[in-house]
């Protein structure tokens, strides 16, 4: 039996940013 | 001496990038729809997906090599302003991953990308307000 070669696994928000609105008005 | 490695890129965007939605599914970075990113954001809990739309992209005068982007986010029309290398790819609504240069994010990652425009709404994420 061969071992599965760990492949490394992002969760999805790592790609997308995360633009938090100030309250400036 | 080892050679330095060039500075280090994120390598989720690497195409072939294994990416795991909230969802529990895994796919690559490439094959990611709009659909993928609301879906997860859904399941999430706590997390919401803003529409950020580009207003404005210039190159960075502090920081050489750097664009600047300004971005409305949300119902709010809250500005929003960000520096990245221009091979940062955001994920455009409908159209898929954008960057400000396409071709040094193939180079780079391998990623096939729109060129980035100002219009364009890209998906973002934000802390879900409590009702």
């Amino acid at each position: 039996n061969v071992e599965p070669r760990s492949v490394p696994v992002f969760p999805w928000h790592s790609l997308v940013p995360f633009l938090a609105p100030t309250q400036s008005d | 001496p080892a050679p330095t490695p060039a500075p280090s890129n994120p390598s989720h965007f690497m195409k072939g990038a294994i990416i795991q939605l909230a969802t529990g599914e895994l796919k690559r970075v490439e094959d990611l729809q709009t659909q993928d990113f609301v879906r997860s954001a859904e399941v999430s809990g706590g997390l919401k997906i803003d529409s950020s739309m580009v207003v404005d992209i210039r190159t960075s005068q502090q920081r050489p090599g750097l664009v600047v982007l300004h971005f409305t986010v949300g119902e709010q029309q809250s500005k929003v302003t960000i520096d990245v290398p221009p091979e940062h790819p955001f994920f455009v609504f409908g159209q898929g991953w954008s960057s400000c240069s396409p071709e040094r994010t193939a180079q780079l990652y391998g990623l096939a990308c729109h060129h980035l425009q100002v219009g364009d709404v890209c998906v973002s994420i934000t802390l879900q307000q409590p009702p």
